[in-house]
């Protein structure tokens, strides 16, 4: 998380911590963990961790491990080969399956899902809440969890910045309407190892403060600048039909 | 010894017999004879009352005739002096002389012979009750029509005995009726009924006429009721003189009829029909009845319905309903079911959440479902209130049966409140 301050585990409950590679994810269920599929292209069976503000070792004997049971890319999702420069962040989404139900208390606790209405439509100048132990300004390798706010812009922003490696061209990325573009300010935006995370935004027309999760950090041409999420809204018929016909029953 | 015929003669006969002389001769003829015993000649000292020499004829206990003097014969054809006939089979001639006879007498020459005796008409009471025929040395009885001579040869009776009914109704009357009963009868009906029937008799008053009571209260002719040890009667008399109606408590009903050799009357007739047995009106608790009666007798079938919120439950299987039947001894079958409020058990649990009340589980009972607070809510509809139900589930207004769902609450942050320190 570049630009943004440390925070308490308690503030978002719903995070999970990727330990190898480290990415973040969000939990929407007891049984289920939303993140990138990119995430899980290396690892396809994540150990994760949930309810800790600090990820050394220490603090994660402390923690709530979770196994993973199955994991369900987006079939939307184009795998490239090993030698290939990924370009193409389209349907970065995926679902973990838990072995066993998380439990939940004061600092584990799932993010709401957005639903199909025009209610959950992201307006530009919308604030989010990212988090994740990825790489900051000052340091590659984070020990405890940190957080920014940041707007949602138009895409063409996220389009228009020059990437960090001077040999990848912007231009050659896809776009689509399953992204969103959000930062630009104060140097706040999500960084390698917050991959997965939530994109969370407050609840609309709700009475007690609630978030849901808008986007899942996904990629970016440049920490720090702008970055692009996994429009989350897109595919909630996906997410709820994965999760009702892979759900695990009672007696299983 | 018996013998058909005799000859006594005087002590000394034909001379004169001696004083002071005492003789007895013990005649005895042949059973179902007579004694015919005369004299043909007779010569003793007369005496008043034959007081000192005499010859006496002693028939049991009665003195047939006493002699003395001398007789002749009155008729020139016949030497018979004197002549008795007894209609017993046995007799004594006493021969008694005294101290003094001054003159010769020369006593007495008797024969007897064994004669016929007509049993049927010698006698004052006539040994058969029915037909009496005499022969030779005997009689011998007999019976009109449809009568049986019994056993002791002299009597008549009619055979009335062995009837037995099994409808549930009927009629019984004495043999003839009304004409008159048969005399020295004995006479026995029965009357078995299916068990859970009591056999109830009416006898109308007209219908009763039978030889009346002596003087002592007796009845020479009776009709006796008996069942299941209670016993009515005996009944005698002109008119019928007990209850016109007899409750008996049994299935079995005994009736028997006796007379004797007289007094003979129209008899009696009486009507009978099976009461069913009854069964109690009480039911189980908590039910209903159909159909209602006034009362329930032996085979009626009765519909208990238990009311809502009950149920009967025999093993693992409940109904809220069942048949009884009145049986034969005045019970109803199924009468250990009882009508007892529906269990609903414990109420299911729930994941991640809990109902307040698992001890109070029947009908009417309430269970208030909640959610592990503050991490969980109730997604469903309704208050999470449940009912014990009639139909022993636990059901929700809105959700019927269907149980709450407790899911996690979301994206609720719990900020750390940051405090006063730094």
């Amino acid at each position: 998380i570049f630009g943004g301050e440390e925070t308490d585990i308690s503030s978002f409950p719903w995070q999970v911590f990727f330990q190898n590679p480290r990415a973040g994810g969000a939990l929407i269920d007891e049984n289920w963990v939303l993140t990138a599929a990119h995430v899980l292209e290396s690892n396809s069976n994540p150990i994760m961790y949930m309810g800790t503000t600090g990820v050394r070792n220490v603090a994660l004997q402390k923690a709530q491990m979770l196994l993973a049971d199955r994991v369900f890319i987006h079939p939307g999702w184009k795998p490239v080969g090993e030698r290939q420069t990924r370009t193409n962040f389209d349907n970065d989404i995926a679902l973990v399956r838990l072995k066993d139900p998380v439990k939940l208390g004061p600092n584990v606790s799932p993010i709401c899902l957005p639903d199909s209405s025009p209610d959950y439509d992201l307006n530009f100048g919308t604030l989010g809440l990212i988090s994740g132990w990825g790489r900051s300004n000052e340091r590659n390798v984070v020990a405890r969890l940190r957080m920014a706010s940041l707007p949602v812009v138009p895409l063409e922003k996220c389009q228009s910045v020059e990437s960090e490696d001077p040999r990848v061209d912007i231009r050659t990325f896809r776009f689509t309407n399953n992204m969103i573009c959000a930062g630009g300010e104060k140097g706040s935006d999500s960084c390698d190892g917050d991959s997965g995370g939530a994109f969370a935004v407050q609840v609309p027309n709700e009475e007690n403060t609630k978030f849901y999760v808008a986007g899942l950090v996904s990629w970016g041409p440049k920490c720090g600048t702008y970055g692009i999420y996994t429009k989350v809204k897109n595919y909630i018929s996906w997410i709820e039909k994965t999760m009702q016909e892979n759900r695990i029953s009672d007696q299983d | 010894d018996t013998s058909m015929y005799g000859e006594i003669l005087s002590p000394n006969y034909p001379q004169a017999y001696p004083n002071n002389a005492q003789k007895t001769w013990n005649i005895t003829v042949p059973d179902g004879y007579g004694i015919r015993l005369y004299f043909t000649h007779l010569d003793m000292e007369l005496s008043a009352n034959c007081e000192y020499d005499s010859v006496k004829i002693v028939s049991g206990d009665l003195v047939e005739g006493v002699l003395c003097g001398q007789k002749s014969s009155k008729n020139p054809s016949s030497p018979i002096v004197k002549e008795y006939h007894v209609p017993y089979n046995s007799l004594q001639v006493i021969f008694e002389s005294d101290f003094s006879n001054e003159e010769r007498f020369t006593g007495f020459a008797a024969y007897y012979v064994a004669v016929d005796i007509n049993e049927c008409t010698d006698f004052e009471d006539a040994p058969c009750s029915h037909f009496c025929n005499n022969y030779i040395g005997g009689y011998f009885c007999s019976c009109p029509p449809e009568y049986f001579l019994h056993d002791d040869m002299k009597n008549c009776g009619v055979n009335c005995s062995g009837n037995i009914f099994t409808d549930l109704t009927g009629e019984i009357t004495s043999p003839n009726y009304p004409s008159l009963y048969p005399e020295n009868s004995r006479c026995d009906y029965r009357v078995i009924l299916e068990k859970g029937f009591h056999v109830v008799v009416t006898i109308k008053r007209e219908d009763f006429d039978v030889e009346a009571a002596d003087s002592e209260g007796y009845c020479p002719d009776s009709l006796l009721l008996t069942a299941g040890g209670q016993q009515f009667g005996p009944y005698c008399g002109n008119g019928f003189p007990g209850q016109q109606i007899i409750e008996t408590k049994d299935n079995v009903l005994d009736i028997i009829f006796q007379t004797d050799e007289t007094g003979q009357k129209k008899g009696w007739k009486l009507r009978y029909y099976g009461d069913p047995m009854p069964c109690p009106k009480e039911f189980t608790a908590n039910s209903v009845q159909d159909p209602v009666k006034a009362t329930y007798v032996y085979k009626d079938t009765v519909k208990i319905t238990c009311l809502e919120g009950f149920e009967v439950v025999e093993g693992k299987v409940s109904s809220t309903s069942f048949y009884s039947s009145c049986q034969s001894n005045g019970q109803w079958s199924n009468s250990n079911l009882k009508c007892k409020p529906v269990d609903c058990g414990s109420p299911e649990p729930i994941k991640n959440g809990a109902a307040d009340n698992t001890e109070d589980t029947l009908f009417g009972a309430v269970t208030q479902y909640t959610c592990s607070e503050p991490y969980y809510y109730m997604k469903t509809e309704g208050t999470g209130e449940y009912r014990c139900a009639a139909n022993g589930t636990w059901v929700n207004e809105v959700l019927g049966m269907e149980l709450p769902q407790c899911v996690a609450v979301c994206g609720v942050r719990n900020q750390k409140s940051v405090g006063a320190g730094r």
